[in-house]
């Protein structure tokens, strides 16, 4: 564990909290993306396996479990509890082909042909394109709440943390899942754009508007 | 030198 890896953990759970919390006191899930969270839903299931087969210290079982059950629950509050809200005609992103690229690059390219590091694996490569269906949601509406934004940020810098985490234990611990890493980039990439809106509009008190 | 002897990450 180091600096970067923590304040990245701590980011990612920043997230989901707020993500619940804009849900839960707003009684509204309008501007999240299902589909998206249906994808985080299914990235944490198929990499949390592990939790039957492989201890790692406390932290990481407790983190584990906190991503699960939030995960579980952020989908029954937006398809069934405040499903009403849920602006399904915006959410018409093709996630069907993420998925199914995701499970194709995964039995392509692996560190191992077994069923628990395919999956692993697999979870890598949807993780990174998880959040294109609530991208494609905002550019759609063309908006984003300020507190959806945050969500945003908190779960797109979460990633980039970890790549200074990855960085600091090739050099200190001769550590290096190069899966891990590219996909990494990859998701932190797909965040450029909003990085920059986020940083030139929503942290000077400006609503988050796309130029038209 | 590659490492991946379990996903110790998140």
């Amino acid at each position: 564990m180091n600096v970067f890896r923590l304040i990245g953990d701590m980011s990612h759970l920043a997230a989901i909290i707020i993500l619940l919390i804009k849900i839960w006191r707003s009684r509204s899930c309008s501007g999240i993306s299902g589909k998206s969270q249906l994808l985080f839903t299914a990235v944490f299931t198929c990499r949390y396996l592990d939790l039957f087969t492989n201890f790692v210290s406390i932290y990481n079982t407790t983190m584990k479990i906190f991503f699960l059950a939030s995960s579980y629950a952020t989908i029954y509050l937006i398809f069934m509890k405040f499903k009403a809200t849920y602006n399904r005609n915006h959410d018409t992103f093709r996630f069907e082909l993420l998925i199914v690229v995701s499970v194709i690059l995964a039995l392509l390219i692996n560190h191992e042909f077994s069923a628990t590091e395919i999956l692993w694996t697999f979870s890598i490569y949807l993780e990174a394109v998880a959040i294109l269906p609530q991208l494609f949601m905002i550019t759609k509406t063309g908006e984003a709440e300020s507190i959806t934004s945050h969500y945003l940020f908190a779960l797109g810098s979460y990633r980039g943390l970890y790549i200074l985490n990855w960085i600091y234990r090739y050099y200190v611990e001769g550590h290096l899942d190069w899966i891990a890493v590219l996909s990494g980039i990859v998701q932190t990439g797909l965040y450029c754009d909003f990085f920059y809106l986020y940083i030139t509009r929503v942290m000077k008190g400006k609503n988050l508007t796309l130029p038209a | 030198k590659y490492c991946n002897k379990k996903h110790d990450e998140l």
